[in-house]
């Protein structure tokens, strides 16, 4: 086993960076890859979104109808008010133990300030409010304003991040084939900024 | 030649990477953080009953509202949906009608429209996490951005190689080879290859950047 020269460790080096150059080449087509699969998806997403605009302008149609004939509703409510307050009345009771069971139960949290909240809240309650299906059209109302604030924070951190996508798409790196990768020596001579890569153009603009 | 001009000098390592580098890195960022951090809770196929009780456990903790989802456990509660007040006002019936099916109606676009979300909100995730992917995989190439400033610096330099006629801690058929590679402590890789197998060099070089790029991920 003869000692290793010095000419023979430095002709391993060279030979060592060759396979070097060849990795971030490799890297580099893999990050191009990468590129087309984030475009790919983003291609669905903006199908996607269109079939969301769809959905969202039926179910606001829907609510609004809701919203129409509730406030029509209201404006003859009274009319068989005895009637539901008797049941009312009975009503509240079964309802409560109800509610508190299934709190119990179901919830596993304590139930001692939401059995008082409860009471408050079925004291204050109208019949008329249970008879139109109240409860039903303010949960539509709620889950339809989490819904429009989701949206919104998906909308906004994807404008963000789209928005620097695209900056970062546009490079004339991005926009070569694969193949052009290997004209590339990652370890070129110079040292001077180029006025087509400057990041502060970019910046800039 | 990437640069179409002569007039221009050729791009160096740093100019070209460490702007991409950093665009990625905020563009995953600004994906991420109101992702992962959203309150809403989508009704999922998986356990519908699990996620309809948390909601109503919610509607009961926050303004009492969900108790009313039980009024079917009653029957003076049902008697009450059942009144008919159409003979103090025809129309208030027809209203009622009406407003029943246009509810019914907001309920099932309000589900679609929670599936479609719950859709759109995978869509982001996976663009994020093909953005963490970009970023792993170019993390390691865009690092070299800061090293390759300097004039005439050796990248990858064997040091020393070693097998176990000259150095019996080297087990048998195995070569030892330290390397110095980019601005890392020397590396030392053992391989099964002897120094004259055309292999050689390959296998040294794939486990040095292993072991760099391993360094750098932790």
């Amino acid at each position: 086993d003869k000692a290793i020269s010095d000419k023979e460790l430095q002709e391993m080096s060279t030979e060592g960076n060759k396979y070097i150059n060849k990795e971030i080449k490799n890297a580099l087509k893999e990050v191009k890859q990468i590129k087309t699969l984030i475009e790919e998806t983003n291609e669905e997403r903006k199908t996607l979104l269109g079939t969301l605009e769809e959905a969202k302008k039926k179910k606001e149609d829907a609510l609004s109808e809701t919203r129409d004939s509730e406030a029509k509703l209201k404006a003859s409510e009274g009319l068989c008010n005895e009637t539901m307050t008797a049941l009312w009345e009975e009503c509240k009771p079964c309802l409560k133990q109800t509610c508190m069971k299934f709190y119990a139960r179901v919830c596993r949290s304590g139930s001692g300030l939401v059995g008082q909240q409860l009471e408050e809240f079925l004291n204050q309650s109208s019949p008329f409010y249970f008879w139109i299906n109240g409860d039903r059209i303010d949960s539509l109302l709620e889950n339809d304003r989490q819904q429009s604030h989701v949206m919104d924070v998906m909308q906004d951190s994807f404008a963000r991040a789209s928005s620097i996508m695209d900056e970062l798409f546009q490079d004339r790196f991005f926009s070569r084939g694969p193949q052009d990768t290997f004209f590339y020596s990652p370890f070129g001579p110079s040292q001077r900024r180029s006025l087509f890569f400057n990041p502060k153009s970019r910046f800039a603009r | 030649n990437l640069m179409p001009f002569p007039m221009f000098e050729p791009l160096s390592f740093h100019n070209m990477f460490q702007p991409f580098f950093d665009m990625i890195h905020r563009a995953q960022q600004a994906m991420d953080v109101h992702l992962h951090s959203m309150p809403y809770h989508f009704p999922t196929a998986e356990f519908p009953g699990e996620n309809a009780n948390r909601t109503v456990c919610k509607e009961i903790r926050h303004n009492s509202t969900g108790c009313l989802r039980m009024k079917d456990q009653c029957d003076k509660c049902r008697e009450i949906l059942s009144v008919d007040c159409s003979t103090n006002n025809p129309a208030q019936m027809q209203l009622r009608q009406e407003l029943n099916t246009s509810l019914q109606l907001a309920e099932k676009f309000s589900k679609l429209y929670d599936q479609l979300l719950q859709s759109y909100q995978q869509k982001m995730l996976n663009t994020s996490s093909l953005l963490a992917q970009l970023n792993e995989q170019f993390s390691w190439v865009s690092r070299l951005a800061n090293l390759t400033q300097g004039e005439g610096q050796q990248y990858f330099q064997v040091t020393t190689v070693s097998s176990h006629n000259s150095d019996p801690s080297v087990p048998s058929g195995l070569t030892k080879v330290v390397v110095n590679l980019f601005d890392s402590q020397p590396i030392t890789v053992t391989v099964p290859e002897e120094v004259s197998n055309p292999k050689f060099m390959e296998t040294v070089v794939e486990k040095a950047l292993q072991k760099y790029r391993q360094k750098h991920r932790e």
